[in-house]
């Protein structure tokens, strides 16, 4: 296919291709011409077959690793909160991200230890690969995903310690990773009321996700003690709280073309969907909350 | 305009308006159709999440020589038929094809098993024009 506003030639004014356009760009219908060939590389799984015309058999490429199903769930339930039942983006929603990627981490690094009587020391490796996002995707918000596994249903609350760490993989010398920063804070939950516990660390990926690092390697340890802080915490018996090792959620904003831009149409409606769109630039700070977005939509920002 | 008259069959005036009809909106009509497709039927329920079914809808129709605003097409539409009625017919007649769409939310396993919703643009036609 040509691209786009390009004169192949004109039979009566003799205008030939634009110089820049030489014969070998031209290639078979089925080849992809050249500019397009780096393109491809980004576009998504469904992209990807929509553009092989489905001849790439895309079964045979089924993915390898079939996903948590506590992770599946939670997406599913993410995806019934952002789109009808069509399938269509709800309107009333003015996030700024148009992606959600969610990571398990890789199984080898879990182990866990700490002696359930003096509370459960719940400390894990967690090693995240983040080949899949692309260069386009930009991180407005990042998010460790807990799950409670309770097998015996408690209910009273519990207060945790977390202590957070970045491991640094300093690959030139074997020694073991030297941790480059970490963060400890306080986490109360009412764990009748809630399956899931989000612990927002955009400030704490930023500097790693921003240098496209594709491998994150981090410690996270929790000690939890149950019952209420105001009074004395008790243990009155070992509780198998059993806190799964936590996936990470990258909130992003895809610039590409084939990306859904919400702003552009609570912005202005474009009238001529076959004229290249402009870019319309987008200042988003990191954390997505104090982002100056170009939404013309009063209700959106003070809904912020 | 006036050869057309000669042609035209001795009617009554209340046919004459059907009659001249056909010329401003043609029986098979520029317009949306409908069209459902669930991602199983082209095996792609593995690994596509979200949605099950989808209706990209289609644009199909023919498209009359008189456009201007029924269709929202520009100008040109109506230059490219007379080029392809008077001058050239090897320059194709307008196609009737979507000019608005709907995006599309979907729910993707990746190959390495994480989860991603990605938000397409232009998934679903909504509204037809001639172009």
């Amino acid at each position: 296919p040509h691209s786009r506003g390009r004169v192949v030639s004109d039979k009566t004014s003799g205008l030939l291709v634009a110089p820049e356009d030489n014969a070998s760009e031209l290639n078979p219908l089925l080849q992809l011409p050249k500019g397009a060939r780096r393109g491809y590389a980004l576009l998504p799984p469904l992209l990807k077959v929509l553009s092989d015309r489905g001849h790439q058999n895309w079964e045979s490429e089924a993915p390898r690793l079939q996903p948590d199903s506590r992770a599946l769930r939670y997406m599913k339930r993410l995806y019934k909160m952002s789109a009808t039942k069509e399938g269509i983006p709800k309107t009333n929603k003015s996030h700024l991200y148009n992606t959600v990627r969610l990571f398990t981490p890789c199984s080898e690094c879990k182990h866990r230890h700490g002696d359930l009587m003096k509370g459960d020391v719940h400390s894990v490796d967690l090693l995240f690969n983040l080949d899949r996002v692309t260069a386009l995707e930009h991180l407005l918000k990042s998010v460790l995903l807990y799950s409670f596994d309770t097998s015996v249903p408690i209910s009273s609350s519990i207060t945790c310690m977390c202590h957070l760490s970045v491991k640094e993989h300093d690959f030139s010398s074997q020694v073991c990773p030297s941790v480059s920063h970490t963060i400890a804070f306080s986490l109360h939950v009412e764990v009748r009321k809630r399956k899931w516990v989000e612990i927002d660390v955009t400030s704490f990926l930023q500097p790693l996700i921003a240098t496209n690092r594709r491998n994150i390697h981090m410690a996270v340890n929790f000690t939890c003690l149950m019952g209420d802080p105001q009074q004395t915490p008790k243990l009155e018996n070992s509780v198998s709280v059993a806190l799964v090792p936590p996936s990470l959620l990258l909130y992003l904003n895809d610039t590409s073309e084939q990306a859904y831009h919400r702003w552009n149409s609570l912005g202005h409606r474009r009238k001529n969907p076959v004229r290249p769109r402009q870019r319309s630039s987008l200042l988003v700070d990191p954390t997505g909350d104090r982002g100056r977005e170009f939404s013309q939509g009063k209700r959106a920002s003070r809904r912020r | 305009r006036d050869e057309n008259l000669k042609a035209a069959p001795a009617t009554s005036p209340y046919n004459l308006s059907e009659y001249f009809k056909q010329f401003l909106f043609p029986q098979n009509e520029c317009e949306l159709h409908n069209f459902r497709l669930s991602f199983s039927q082209l095996k792609w329920d593995k690994w596509i999440i979200a949605p099950h079914r989808y209706s990209p809808q289609y644009c199909k129709g023919d498209c009359p020589r008189v456009v201007g605003h029924r269709y929202g097409s520009p100008v040109h539409t109506m230059v490219q038929n007379i080029i392809y009625e008077k001058l050239d017919s090897t320059v194709p007649k307008p196609s009737c094809v979507p000019a608005e769409y709907s995006p599309l939310s979907v729910l993707t396993i990746e190959p390495d098993g994480s989860i991603v919703y990605k938000e397409y643009e232009d998934m679903i036609a909504t509204k037809c024009t001639c172009r």
